[in-house]
């Protein structure tokens, strides 16, 4: 479970200040799957990264899972990104040096798996994104829609518990996304909790919903039938 | 007018070969606005790269107006690049270090601009993207779609007679989205030509002319009734 309580992220920035959030309330259930909508600059991204445990809120509470995160040791934090969160970054964060079957057996390496079997996972995972035969093409030899879907095979290797998907299908054309939101769906059926951030409405009607930011402040949180 | 035969771009890696495109032959005349459509990786922004005289093809002709490129200097080539080229990159590519305004600010220093006036007009590029407000920040203290602007407001400074744009609204909400297109609209009214490349329908159909790329090659070429 996920819980926020007037969550809030600022930026200072010499003499100014940018409230990036502003006091955010949200709860989130196991196995849910919500999307998080709303404009450009609205703070989407900064809540994923907060949600994800790679950022740390200037006021506010949030715990995952019952355990307040800002108590939690620095191996703790990095143990549960490793293990039960899985995150696709805006702008990809992939390691420029390494190849695509490489950057995809990341957390694998992190989690300690043996070199065998975390080849055959990551391959694996590129297969699902139909990206096998780019296996040995480092980033700057991949379009941008092919680094996005390393960068959501990398997020999905570890069958993670929490997957947080921010704007995963920006690059790809509709059929691509289609099938990458297919993928999402099998993680969700699974049991596992996903939340994405999209400005695609088509996107947004895969979860069941729909929670839209607007000045870093939650403007609207409604359930969503999915068509 | 822009005019490729035979237009081929082949990657060698080792022992394979990748080949983006396989033989392209387009026409596209003073004026146009036109989309280009096509899955990932089907070779997009390596037709882009090139019709922007970023890259060079491995096989094939590219004529700009009238001229062989492949014939021109490279001093000749840059200074087409500068003043008539406005490029909109898939990945932004903002120098790291440099505030949003001063980016925007990049194609004028090239341009032997005065100081005083290249501000004056990239700031008001910045306000055509509604960023004038960031303009002190840089690109790690922006949003992805922030990002992106700010590339676009780079492009639109030197208000080119030719605008390239690959994925220029992938980060983008729908009305943030709509106003960037009314930018592009605004520029080919002035009788400039623009070719994007997009995988949204709503996107394309800004355009009055959409090219279908399919594995290297031109899938399909129709007239685009603007609804
Ligand atoms: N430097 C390179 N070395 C090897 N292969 C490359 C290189 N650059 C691109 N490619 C390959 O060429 C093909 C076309 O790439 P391109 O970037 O033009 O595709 P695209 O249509 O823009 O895709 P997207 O919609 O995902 O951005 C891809 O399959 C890609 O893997
Ligand atoms: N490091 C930073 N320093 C200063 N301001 C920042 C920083 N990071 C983000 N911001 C600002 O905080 C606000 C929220 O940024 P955020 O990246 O969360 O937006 P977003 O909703 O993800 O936008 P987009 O849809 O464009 O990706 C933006 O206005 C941005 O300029
Ligand atoms: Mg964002
Ligand atoms: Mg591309």
């Amino acid at each position: 479970v996920i819980r926020t309580e007037g969550l809030t992220r600022s930026f200072s920035m010499g003499t100014t200040t940018v409230q990036a959030l502003r006091g955010i309330d949200l709860t989130i259930q196991r196995g849910e799957y919500v999307a998080i909508m709303g404009p450009s600059g609205s703070g989407k991204s900064t809540l994923m990264n907060l949600i994800g445990c790679l950022d740390t809120p200037t006021e506010g509470e949030y715990h995952l899972n019952g355990t307040a995160v800002a108590q939690l040791a620095e191996h703790e934090l990095a143990r549960i990104r490793n293990k039960e969160i899985g995150f696709v970054f805006q702008s990809f964060n992939l390691l420029a040096r390494a190849t695509a079957l490489r950057n995809v057996e990341l957390p694998l390496i992190y989690g300690g798996v043996a070199p065998r079997e975390r080849r055959e996972r990551a391959a694996e995972a590129l297969r699902e994104v139909d990206l096998i035969d780019r296996m040995d093409h480092r980033p700057n030899e991949l379009s941008g829609g092919q680094r996005q879907r390393v960068s959501i095979a990398r997020a999905l290797v570890t069958k993670p518990a929490l997957l947080l998907a921010d704007e995963p299908t920006g690059n790809l054309d509709s059929k691509t996304s289609y099938e990458i939101m297919g993928l999402f769906q099998r993680l969700h059926e699974a049991g596992n909790t996903i939340i994405v951030v999209t400005h695609e409405r088509e996107i947004a009607d895969h979860a069941r919903r729909i929670v839209t930011i607007r000045d870093g402040l939650v403007a609207n949180d409604e359930r969503n039938i999915v068509p």
